[in-house]
């Protein structure tokens, strides 16, 4: 464990309790897309599998079960909270998530280290967290009255990720035979996905304004 | 694990 990974993986925990927050302090889901986070929710029991038949730490283990029952606790607040969804964009959060499912688990069928169930599901959960902030981005770009909340929310999740680069990096050159390509491909592209986005994050920091993304 | 430890990272 190096820093660079410590702290990706608390800006990883921090952008969803940011949202939990949102949630429950505002009672209100306004600006938050329910398909990025159906997504994650996806993108975790598909990966987090190996809670089932392996342990690597305490601290892997805890992180694993706190992104899951987080992610499907924003769903049903979502979902089912009476006063919540009453304040979710429904008529403009409407990304046709099969696109983005369908085409990740072709591919995780044809490329992976091992053609096992786990293993292509594990795969899977690499090319499909890849592609998951699509909906949120789109319907942040749709509604124009971004709360700085949710802003938040994305610059931690595009920042965890490019943290995990560092990572890798380090990792490369201090530990023997450490090599992953594709988590790698698919952690540049889900970063580089971001770089719209921190573009204007940047400037609407700078300038102490809210965010606002161009049409 | 043994696989360049790459499971170790969430």
């Amino acid at each position: 464990m190096n820093l660079f990974r410590l702290t990706g993986d608390m800006m990883h925990l921090f952008s969803i309790l940011v949202i939990l927050l949102k949630i429950r302090a505002t009672k209100s889901c306004r600006g938050i897309s329910l398909k990025t986070q159906e997504l994650y929710a996806l993108v975790f029991v598909c990966r987090y599998l190996d809670l089932l038949y392996s342990f690597v730490s305490v601290y892997n283990s805890v992180m694993k079960v706190t992104f899951l029952a987080t992610a499907f606790s924003i769903i049903r607040y979502m979902r089912y909270d009476k006063v919540v969804r009453q304040t979710y964009d429904r008529e403009q959060d409407t990304f046709r998530y099969g696109f983005l499912v369908a085409p990740c688990f072709v591919l995780a069928l044809l490329i992976n280290h091992k053609f096992t169930l786990t293993e292509v599901l594990w795969t899977f959960s690499i090319y499909l967290e890849a592609v998951a902030i699509l909906p949120q981005l789109v319907l942040m770009q749709r509604t124009q009255n971004i709360d700085n909340l949710t802003a938040h929310y994305v610059a931690l999740l595009g920042g965890y990720r490019a943290l995990y680069i560092v990572n890798w990096v380090y990792r490369y050159f201090t530990e023997r035979h450490y090599k992953q390509w594709i988590v790698w491909i698919s952690g540049l592209i889900q970063t580089a996905i971001y770089a719209d986005f921190f573009y204007f994050y940047t400037i609407a920091w700078k300038s102490n304004k809210r965010l606002q993304l161009p049409a | 694990l043994s696989k360049s430890g790459r499971k170790d990272e969430l």
